[in-house]
C-alpha cells in the first residue's frame, strides 16, 4: 500500500504519450528527496535512483500505458529487494543451548529486546534463560534482572567480566538443558575498539549462533558508519530495528542491509515486552516511500 | 527567483550537498542553506571550494547566531522573579540519554557550589529508580524518588515542596522516555509541567529537550511535537562522542528557534560540555 502522497509524484507521468525521459528524471529526484527525507543514506539513494533510471527509462516503460504505475511499481520492488527477504529464521544450534548476542549502540533498546525475545521464544516453547553482560551501565543486570523475573526466566550474572559472564552463561544454560541464551550486552560505539573486541572475545568464547544488531529506527546518516563497523569488525546475523511504534520513517534499515548483507529479523513496536514482530520488507518498503 | 551572487557549478552543489545530508542536516533545510548560499556569495571564485565551504560556513553560523541565549537556567533579567528553587526537567524519547544527562548537569552545578536536588520521575521503566540511584549516589547528590508505577506528577510535587522547605537552588527532573507520537504520555508530561508552573516562576524553568546525535529528520519532529506540547527552552545534543554530527539541530534551530545549549561527550558524569556554534560547524564541514 503506497501512500497518495507518494503516488501523486508521479501524477504527471500517468498520461500516455506525454512521457519524456526528462519528465522521469525530474520524478527520480523527487523520489531521491522522499527517500533522503526517510533517512535512506545520501549515497545508498543515489546509487538506487541511478539503477531506477536505467529500468525507468527503458524502452518497455515509456511505452507502456500507465507508465507513472511502472515506476512506482519498480521503486517499490527494487526497495524490497534491497530489504531482503522476510521473517527469518533464527540459526538454531544443533546441541542446545542455541546462543544469541544482543549487540548495538549506546539506547538503542537491547536490554529491552533481549527480554522481549525471551517471550517470543517462550511462547514457542523454547526454554530460555538471560546473561546479563552489560557491567557497565547503572542498574543494567537490575534492569534484566527484572524484566527477567516478569517472563519467570533466569538471569545469569557470574562472573567478573563481561565475556566470563557470557561463557558462565552459556555452561550453566547448557547443565539447565536451556534451549536458548540470550546475551544481553553493553552499548557501544563502533569506534570503540576496546570494547568492540570485548564482543568479538565473547563471540568467539561463547561460539554465537546468532549476533543481532540493534537499530533505533529514528538513526540518520550515520546508519551506515555504525553496521559497516560492527559488520567488518565483529560479523553479525541479523538485524532489529527498534522504536517503529514511532514516526520515524526508518530508511536507516536500507543502509543497514545494503551494507551488511543481512536480514532484518524483527522490529520492536513498543514498550511492551509483546512488542515484538517478525520483519515484513513490502512493509517496510511502504513505510519508507511515506 | 535568481539571486545576485554566481550560479554554482552542478558538481561543486552536489559536494556540498552531500556534504549537509550526511551530517544529518536533512533535505530540505540542506536545500534552504545552499540557496542562501547561492544568493549570498558574491566577488568568489567559483572555482576555489575553500572559499565556498568558508562561505557555507559562514551560512551555518547565521542559523546559529539568531539564538544568543544558550545558557541554562539563565541570569535572571530582574530581580522580582528571583526565588528559589530553579528547576530543570529533562525530555525526550526513549534512550537518547536523559537519565546520563540530568546527572551529568547536577553533577556540574555540585561542583559549582550550588544546592541541588534530583527527582526521579521516571516511575515506569525496569530499574529506572536503580539506575539514577546509583548516579546520585556516586556524586553524592541529594535524591528525591518514589516507588515503581507510582504516579509521576506526584513525586515530581514532593520534590518541589521539598526542595522549597531545604532551600534548594536547582531542582533537576528526570522523566520516563516517550515517543511523541503517544498522546497518553504526552498528557502525562503536560500534567508535570502544569505542577512545575503552578509552583515556580517560568523566568526559573529549563524545559531541557534530549535530543540524540544519531537522530535523523525525526529529531526535527520530536523537537516540533515537544515545543507544542510543552514549550522546550533549550536542547542537550547527546552522544556527539560517536561518529554522528547532529546536524539536525541545524533544522530545529532554523525552523522552531529552540537553542542548543549543552553537549553530551559520553557517559561519564564528566562528559559535558557547553554548546559552541562555531565549533559545532566546523565539525559538520571540514
Ligand atoms: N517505544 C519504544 N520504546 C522502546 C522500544 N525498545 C526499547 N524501548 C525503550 O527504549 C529505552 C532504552 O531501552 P534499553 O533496552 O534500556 O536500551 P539499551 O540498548 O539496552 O541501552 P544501553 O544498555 O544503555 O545501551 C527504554 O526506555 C525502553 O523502554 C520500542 O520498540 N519502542
Ligand atoms: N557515548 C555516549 N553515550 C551516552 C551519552 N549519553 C548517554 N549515553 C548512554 O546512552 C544510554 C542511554 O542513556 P540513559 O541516560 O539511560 O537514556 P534515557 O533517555 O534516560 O533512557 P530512557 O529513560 O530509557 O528513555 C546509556 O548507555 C548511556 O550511558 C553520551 O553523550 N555519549
Ligand atoms: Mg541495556
Ligand atoms: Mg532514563
Amino acid at each position: 500500500v503506497i501512500s497518495e502522497k507518494f503516488q501523486n509524484i508521479f501524477r504527471n507521468l500517468k498520461k500516455p504519450g506525454r512521457l519524456t525521459e526528462d519528465n522521469i528524471k525530474a520524478a527520480l529526484r523527487e523520489v531521491q528527496l522522499v527517500l533522503l527525507e526517510a533517512d535512506v543514506n545520501y549515497k545508498v539513494v543515489k546509487e538506487f535512483i541511478g539503477n531506477i533510471s536505467e529500468k525507468a527509462v527503458g524502452q518497455q516503460v515509456l511505452k507502456s500505458l500507465q507508465p507513472g504505475q511502472q515506476v512506482i511499481k519498480v521503486v517499490h520492488e527494487e526497495l524490497i529487494g534491497l530489504l531482503g527477504k522476510s521473517a527469518c529464521s533464527i540459526n538454531m544450534a544443533e546441541a542446545q543451548p542455541t546462543v544469541i548476542m544482543v549487540v548495538g549502540l549506546q539506547g538503542g533498546g537491547k536490554t529491552t529486546t533481549s527480554a522481549k525475545l525471551v517471550k517470543y521464544f517462550t511462547k514457542q516453547n523454547y526454554q530460555c534463560s538471560l546473561a546479563a553482560a552489560d557491567i557497565y551501565r547503572p542498574a543494567a543486570v537490575k534492569q534484566l534482572e527484572v524484566l527477567g523475573s516478569q517472563l519467570n526466566v533466569p538471569v545469569f550474572t557470574e562472573g567478573n567480566n563481561a565475556v566470563k559472564i557470557a561463557t558462565n552463561s552459556v555452561k550453566l544454560a547448557s547443565r539447565d538443558s536451556k534451549d536458548i541464551v540470550i546475551i544481553d550486552t553493553a552499548g557501544r560505539l563502533h569506534i570503540d575498539q576496546t570494547l568492540m573486541k570485548e564482543l568479538v572475545d565473547m563471540k568467539k568464547a561463547t561460539k554465537a549462533q546468532e549476533v543481532l544488531l540493534v537499530v533505533d529506527a529514528m538513526t540518520g546518516q550515520d546508519a551506515v558508519k555504525i553496521a559497516r563497523e560492527y559488520q567488518d569488525v565483529l560479523g553479525i546475523d541479523g538485524v532489529i530495528l527498534t522504536k517503529m511504534d514511532g514516526d520515524a520513517r526508518g530508511g536507516a534499515v536500507i543502509s543497514v542491509c545494503a551494507v551488511t548483507g543481512k536480514p532484518v529479523k524483527f522490529i520492536g513496536n513498543g514498550e511492551k515486552l509483546d512488542n515484538l514482530e517478525l520483519f515484513y520488507p513490502d512493509r517496510m518498503a511502504s513505510r519508507i516511500l511515506g | 527567483v535568481f539571486g545576485t551572487g554566481p550560479r554554482l557549478e552542478y558538481e561543486i552543489l552536489e559536494k556540498l550537498e552531500e556534504l549537509l545530508v550526511t551530517a544529518d542536516v536533512g533535505v530540505r533545510t540542506t536545500q534552504k542553506i545552499i540557496n542562501n548560499l547561492e544568493n549570498s556569495i558574491h566577488n568568489i571564485d567559483k572555482n576555489d571550494f575553500q572559499a565556498i565551504l568558508h562561505a557555507l560556513e559562514r551560512e551555518l553560523l547565521n542559523v546559529f547566531e539568531r539564538n544568543n541565549q544558550r545558557e541554562i537556567l539563565p541570569q535572571h533579567q530582574s530581580t522580582e522573579c528571583k526565588g528559589t528553587p530553579r528547576i530543570i526537567l529533562a525530555i525526550g524519547v526513549n534512550g537518547v540519554g536523559k537519565t546520563t544527562s540530568i546527572a551529568k548537569i547536577a553533577h556540574r552545578y555540585k561542583t559549582q557550589g550550588k544546592d541541588i536536588l534530583l527527582v526521579a520521575a521516571d516511575t515506569f521503566r525496569a530499574a529506572a529508580n536503580e539506575q539514577i540511584e546509583i548516579l546520585a549516589n556516586r556524586a553524592n547528590l541529594e535524591l528525591v524518588k518514589s516507588q515503581y508505577g507510582a504516579d509521576p506528577a506526584s513525586v515530581l510535587y514532593d520534590g518541589i515542596i521539598s526542595a522549597e522547605k531545604t532551600k534548594k537552588d536547582v531542582v533537576l527532573v528526570d522523566t520516563a522516555g516517550r515517543l511523541h507520537t503517544k498522546v497518553n504520555l504526552m498528557e502525562e508530561i503536560k500534567k508535570m509541567n502544569r505542577v512545575i508552573r503552578k509552583n515556580i516562576h517560568s523566568s526559573n524553568i529549563e524545559v531541557l529537550l534530549i535530543i540524540d546525535s544519531t537522530a535523523g529528520h525525526n529529531a526535527v519532529y520530536q523537537a516540533r511535537s515537544f515545543s507544542e506540547n510543552l514549550g522546550a527552552t533549550g536542547i542537550m545534543l547527546t552522544k556527539l562522542d560517536g561518529t554522528a554530527k547532529g546536524g539536525m539541530v541545524v533544522a530545529i534551530e532554523d525552523e522552531l528557534e529552540i537553542p542548543v545549549k549543552l553537549v553530551g561527550i559520553g557517559e561519564g558524569i564528566d562528559d559535558i560540555e557547553d554548546f559552541v556554534p562555531a565549533d559545532f560547524v566546523k565539525a559538520i564541514l571540514y
